[in-house]
């Protein structure tokens, strides 16, 4: 399974339609503090259907729409676009949406689908719904922090 | 199963080892199950001994030494259990230029059997890349991403510190 | 007593305004009494706003940034009651060069006003020592500390990041 | 108040005696992973009194004493030594010693005294007992993820 691109709108810091190729083995993001490096981290995690706002540095989930500046009005609603395409060629596109009223969306090349959907996705394709796949920045000791039981957890699903 | 719980622990179990001692270039270290009568219900426990040095509780170690031997584990799991893409968020913060360096080797090792996205702010790192794309904050609160050079990195983004 | 904590509350207060514009360079942040009527039982909250960018949650705030603020508050606390010595280490960790530069900055306009002992990767950190230590760590697992020059610290210690 | 100089004797990684002269502005202490640059701040942290051994990574007390490698013994015990001199010129040195037994020790200029008295010597001359002369590894965010109420003592303190 390959991760073609990743769309960003209204998702944190990305108010504007932002699309994101990614190469196939190493893409490097960089920029200064508080550019939005990590926003981006958040947005894929997000697609895949994290529940935690905390978890997303949040309070609530609407903390992931774009809140507006001094300059540009708060944005009504946040998505993400995730772009896959598997072994055969195949192409799949997972999205999710959240309004301001809490309204939210899972999207499977632009149909709604139930998170379920999404997470048996996740499944399928051997996407981790333990998060193994992200180190978020300064949790890079999580695992050695991490109770024994939390760790089996990880060993559980891996088997 | 217990089964495929055990032979998926040893298999872990003995990447780990192999990539600690590839990454602290000597030492042991281990996983063990707190509960082998009862490996389904039964925690699993880390034990690292960086070389020259005595086997103690990991929270002893120090920051890079932490961080090399999560990625260490991470890796270990990766290795039985390869997962499409691996972001990796700033994880050469605490790194000294030595382990930076052997960081970098185990993205390159690894890097055809999976698809990596990796922020940094380490010119070495951003030396490995395929691609590299700058994030940059506007006035109006709004990030916007380029592709980039790593040449253009130093000069206008302001970044780029080893 | 009630009087002695507001006077120290709102010379803070001030101080760490001052301070965050400086590090930010714009933006704004103040410190509120969650119970203005009963400072002495009240929590003391943040708000922190980079240039730019709305007043929202600190937990919203980037890795630097967040580090940023709190170096503003630490400085802050400390202009109103100065300590004898400060240690820092590796504060810089999460910082790209622009922050490095002004978090230098911020030692080096405290610096006659106590002892600093800073631990760092960071090669720009190492030109502001009066003195610069070495630490390595031998085969028996035993540490040792020497005085080195920064020339020495690039070649033998393999440090030196940016 | 100045620090004078700091000096470890079995203290975590810092087996042999080792002397710390400290300059009048700013120190930096630099070198690899690993190498016993925090176990230096832990020292000095541990000498003004600690109580806590997770602060110091330790599960107990005696986890600061040096414990040996594969080419040297364990140590019986750790000691540091904090050397100061007030604006007078009047020195005061500080010190603190762990037996493996649990025996411990506070010195002042070398005879016994209670960590009662220690603590009155850094509220003497404005050490902060909450810890705010230091920031520990990974921990600079610590002021903003304390509770409201965490953030009060210190100001308490400062006041
Ligand atoms: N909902 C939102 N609306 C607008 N801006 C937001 C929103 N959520 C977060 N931000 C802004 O995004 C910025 C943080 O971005 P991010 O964490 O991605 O930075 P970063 O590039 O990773 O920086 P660092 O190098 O310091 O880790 C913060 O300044 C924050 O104010
Ligand atoms: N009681 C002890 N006896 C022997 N060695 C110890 C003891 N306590 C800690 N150590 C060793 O000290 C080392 C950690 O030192 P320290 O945390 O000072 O490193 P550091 O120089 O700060 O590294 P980093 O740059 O990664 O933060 C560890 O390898 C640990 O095993
Ligand atoms: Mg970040
Ligand atoms: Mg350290």
């Amino acid at each position: 399974l390959r991760l073609r691109e990743v769309e960003l709108f209204g998702f944190k810091s990305f108010a504007d339609r932002t699309r994101i190729p990614l190469p196939d083995d190493l893409l490097v993001v960089v920029g200064p503090n508080g550019s939005g490096k990590s926003n981006v981290t958040d947005a894929v995690l997000w697609a895949l259907g994290e529940q935690s706002a905390k978890t997303l540095r949040g309070h609530k989930m609407q903390d992931v729409i774009f809140s507006g500046s001094h300059r540009r009005p708060a944005s009504g609603m946040a998505e993400v676009l995730l772009s896959f395409e598997d072994g055969e060629g195949t192409k799949v596109q997972l999205g999710r949406r959240l309004l301001r009223s809490g309204e939210s969306a899972y999207l499977m090349d632009g149909r709604g689908v139930r998170l379920k959907d999404a997470q048996e996705f996740m499944m399928r394709y051997g996407i981790s719904t333990q998060g193994t796949f992200l180190v978020e920045q300064g949790r890079v000791e999580a695992l050695l922090t991490a109770s024994a039981e939390e760790r089996r957890l990880i060993f559980e699903e891996v088997a | 199963t217990r089964d495929r719980f055990m032979e998926a622990f040893e298999a872990v179990k003995e990447h780990f080892a192999v990539l600690f001692r590839e990454v602290f270039e000597g030492g042991e270290a281990r996983l063990s199950l707190l509960d082998e009568q009862n490996p389904l219900e039964s925690g699993v426990e880390i034990f690292a001994q960086p070389p020259g040095k005595k086997l103690q509780s990991l929270q002893l170690l120090s920051g890079g030494e932490k961080a090399m031997v999560a990625l260490a584990l991470l890796f270990a799991l990766f290795r039985y259990r390869p997962q499409p893409f691996f972001i990796l968020d700033e994880v050469d913060a605490p790194l000294d230029e030595a382990n930076i360096n052997r960081f970098n080797r185990l993205l390159l090792q690894f890097r055809g059997q999976t698809q990596f996205l990796v922020v940094s702010h380490n010119k070495r790192t951003m030396e490995l890349a395929e691609v590299l794309y700058g994030v940059s904050m506007g006035e109006g609160g709004v990030s916007r991403l380029v592709s980039v050079r790593l040449a253009e990195v130093e000069a206008s983004l302001g970044i780029g510190r080893a």
